[in-house]
Formats: C-alpha cells, sequence, structure tokens
C-alpha cells in the first residue's frame, strides 16, 4: 500500500459526504446504495464515521462528470480513465468525481459503480494506489466478487486510523503472494500455448522463456468464468485446451475462451463419486495420458478413447519413489515429471523412474 | 527505419499516459537526449510498479496495461 505525502488524511474520525447529481444509468437508489456501500467498506475497518449532508459544503462532495468538468482535470469519454479523487483537504479536498461517459452498473458488467467508488473513496480518505494486483487500491479496475478489501488495503488504512474499536469480524482477501517467498507453494501448474501458468491462491503467475520476470495477475481478470481456487490443471497440446480442475467442477479452456458446454462434473472422467477434489493433473505429451492425483493416489486418463485405464488408482507413493504420498501439482518437460509438494519441487525421470533433482518450489519462478 | 504511423500512436499515447500518472514533464521537444531519457526512466517507473519486466521499452505487455481502463488519480503519489 501507499499513502500520499506527509500521510494526509482527516483530523477528525467524523466525515461528510454529499451526492451533487446522479448518473443516469441507475436509479437514485443504486446510486445512493453505491456510494453509502463503497464508504462503510473503510468504516467497518477504522473508527471514521460517515454523515450525509444534503446541502452546503461537505469533506467529500461526489459528483458525475465528463471531460472537462470544473476541476481542470478532464476525463477522457469512454472506457481509459474512469474517476479521480484528491487526497484529504479543504477545498477541494476528499472531492471524488466519476465519468458520466462510462456506463455505470451494480453487476460484474463495466463498470461497477460501488468497487470504483470504493477505490476513490480510499483516495479521499488517504490511500494512494497499490502495487499489489490483489489489493483494491490498484489502479487498473477488475471485477471481483465478495469483500473488496485485501490486508494490504486493510493494514494502508489502518495505519493511518486506526482500527475500528466495535469491527465484527470480516475476511479481507489475502495479499499476493510473494513469489520468492521460501514457503511457497503451489495449488496448480500448467502450460497453455508454449508458457507455463502457476496459479496460486486468487493469482496465477504467468512464464515464458523470452520473459526472464514472471507476470502476476488475477484468475479473475483473465478467466472471469473460472474459481479464484484452482485445484489442479493441465493441457492437452493435441486438442489445444487447458483443463481447471476445482472441487468437483472442470472447466475446458481454449486459450483465453471458454469452451462450450462447461463446466462439467469430474465424475464425467470416470472417477468416482467419492472423489470431491483433484490435487494435482499432468498430460504426458509421449503417451497421450493424463495423470490426475488425488490425495495419496493417481488415476490414469486416456485423452484419445476418453476413458480410465483400467488397475487404477495405484499408489503415487509406490509408482514415483522419493517424491512423497501426496502432490500439490505437477508439470511435463521433455521427459521429466516435475512434482510440486509444500515448498519442494522434484525432477522425476519418467524412464529412469526416479527422482533426480529437489529444487524449491519457486525456483521456477526466477527466485 | 522510420516508424509506423501506428507506433507513432502508440508512442504519443505512452507519452500522454506517463505525464498524466508518472509525472513526466511536458515541453521537452527540442531536447531530444533528455527527453528521450526522461521518456525511458518514466516507462521502468511504470513498469517496476506493475511488477512488468523493466525494459524501459513500449513493448507489448507495457502497451496491453495502459490500455486498461483504470483511475485518474497519479501512480506516483508527489
Amino acid at each position: 500500500y501507499n499513502h500520499f505525502p506527509n500521510d494526509l488524511k482527516w483530523k477528525t474520525t467524523e466525515v461528510t459526504f454529499r451526492i451533487l447529481n446522479y448518473t443516469p444509468d441507475l436509479s437514485k437508489a443504486d446510486v445512493d446504495r453505491a456510494v453509502r456501500n463503497g464508504l462503510n467498506v473503510w468504516s467497518s475497518v477504522t473508527p471514521l464515521k460517515f454523515k450525509k449532508l444534503y446541502e452546503g459544503n461537505a469533506d467529500i462532495m461526489i459528483s458525475f462528470g465528463a471531460r472537462e468538468h470544473g476541476d481542470f482535470n478532464p476525463f477522457d469519454g469512454p472506457e481509459g480513465l474512469l474517476a479521480h479523487a484528491y487526497p484529504p483537504g479543504n477545498g477541494i479536498g476528499g472531492d471524488t468525481h466519476f465519468d458520466e461517459d462510462e456506463t455505470w452498473t451494480k453487476d460484474f458488467n463495466a463498470f461497477n459503480l460501488f468497487l470504483v467508488a470504493a477505490h476513490e473513496f480510499g483516495h479521499a480518505l488517504g490511500m494512494a494506489h497499490s502495487s499489489d494486483p490483489g489489493s483494491l487500491m490498484y489502479p487498473v479496475y477488475s471485477y471481483r466478487k465478495g469483500y473488496p478489501l485485501s490486508e494490504d488495503d486493510i493494514k494502508g488504512i489502518q495505519s493511518l486510523y486506526g482500527e475500528n474499536p466495535n469491527h465484527r469480524r470480516i475476511k479481507p482477501k489475502p495479499d499476493a503472494p510473494s513469489k520468492c517467498d521460501p514457503e511457497l507453494s503451489f495449488d496448480a501448474v500448467t502450460e497453455l500455448r508454449g508458457e507455463t501458468i502457476i496459479f496460486k491462491d486468487r493469482f496465477y503467475w504467468r512464464l515464458h522463456l523470452q520473459m526472464p520476470e514472471p507476470e502476476q495477475t488475477l484468475i479473475k481478470s483473465t478467466w472471469p468464468e473460472i474459481p479464484n481456487k484452482v485445484d489442479a490443471a493441465y493441457e492437452n497440446p493435441e486438442k489445444d485446451v487447458v483443463i481447471i480442475f476445482s472441487g468437483i467442477k472442470m472447466w475446458a479452456l481454449n486459450g483465453y475462451n471458454l469452451v462450450d458446454g462447461y463446466p462439467k462434473y469430474i465424475h464425467k472422467l470416470g472417477l468416482p463419486k467419492t472423489v470431491r477434489k483433484i490435487d494435482a493433473a499432468v498430460n504426458i505429451r509421449d503417451t497421450g495420458k493424463t495423470l490426475l492425483f488425488v490425495e495419496e493416489e493417481y488415476w490414469s486418463y486416456d485423452e484419445r478413447t476418453g476413458t480410465m485405464d483400467s488397475e487404477y488408482p495405484r499408489s503415487i507413493k509406490e509408482d514415483f519413489p522419493g517424491i512423497g504420498d501426496e502432490v500439490d501439482a505437477a508439470a511435463y518437460h521433455f521427459g521429466y515429471l516435475y512434482f510440486y509438494h509444500e515448498h519442494i519441487q522434484f525432477e522425476y525421470s519418467y524412464n529412469s523412474r526416479k527422482v533426480m533433482r529437489i529444487m524449491r518450489a519457486n525456483s521456477i519462478l526466477n527466485c | 527505419k522510420p516508424i509506423s504511423s501506428e507506433e507513432k500512436d502508440e508512442v504519443l499515447f505512452a507519452e500522454k499516459y506517463l505525464r498524466r500518472y508518472y509525472g513526466m514533464p511536458a515541453g521537452l521537444q527540442g531536447k531530444e537526449k533528455t527527453s528521450d531519457v526522461m521518456y525511458k526512466k518514466k516507462i521502468q517507473e511504470m513498469q517496476e510498479f506493475f511488477k512488468l519486466n523493466v525494459t524501459g521499452k513500449l513493448d507489448d505487455d507495457t502497451l496491453e496495461l495502459m490500455e486498461m481502463a483504470r483511475c485518474g488519480v497519479p501512480d506516483v503519489a508527489e
């Protein structure tokens, strides 16, 4: 998180606001609700209280305007710049302006007024932009469901105003995982058209041979249809699809598009109904088989026939000696299987049937 | 090789973005070397902020991010 210079903040915990005009995109009640909820996001974690005024000067004056709207910081028409707000202070300080050339919504369609308002009110209270892509104060718009603040946002606002003395239990979104955390473990790993995709919490890293630094993004920013938590993933390069597993469902992605007919239940693959989650999955290109790891066992799925191989499940520990008995994620490159468990990565030779190297999981992230 | 008009538009767009959000000074025309150095520095600053590959060049990933809908408050709080 970041603050403005000199940690600008309101000197009192009672902050007033006034809505000067309304967008025609939503009903007045919807705008009122979005504004109130946007403020409540911050008051729920601080001692701040917001009082609505209907006339006169308020600390936070809220308005909708297009292009040049009176502050010499013009908007730019549809898309691009969505809104802005001024840090705490007299006069224009705290004021929040929304670009009327945008289409304001109350759902997942661009642009959700509540989310943008909550972000802008963060500025109006003293928060600058955060470089954490999972935080509300990240400058780029992304739609997210549920409680909008991350731990990064909460730390930032509480360092200005302190905690809410009457706080109710909230569940903030965790900060973006750090690639150089020595204890980092992965949820899933897959290839996608020559790039390696690593899933962890709500995020994924994208690795390419030509990019020395991995790129971290929110899963929902790229694939809004798939859940925030991915259990396992693999690429079937012959069909040019990536299969994502989460709980008892699976999604098929063709590039960045969801394939029709998905999600489906994982039991369609032939897994018993007792399986509620797949821990890891990997396609072995040379054999056309996909290995599905569940707790201490694994299955082999024949991609060509679309059926499970017989005499499965088998024991992970017996068939892959040296990697332990459970797997978080798996990948296959040039004859080697890469098994990930907690913060460790095992390079396993498929032909020799033994572990060749043991490394930290995040060595793949240039750490 | 002279840059295409499309590339020129992209550079102009990036310069506007950097002026607005990264405090790149305007009006450095004619002082080419200074403006090139400043432009590269500001792109690097933006790339660092967004955890992109820090090249100082307007590559595809940087341009893609610049084109995303966002808040109008500068990333450089000062």
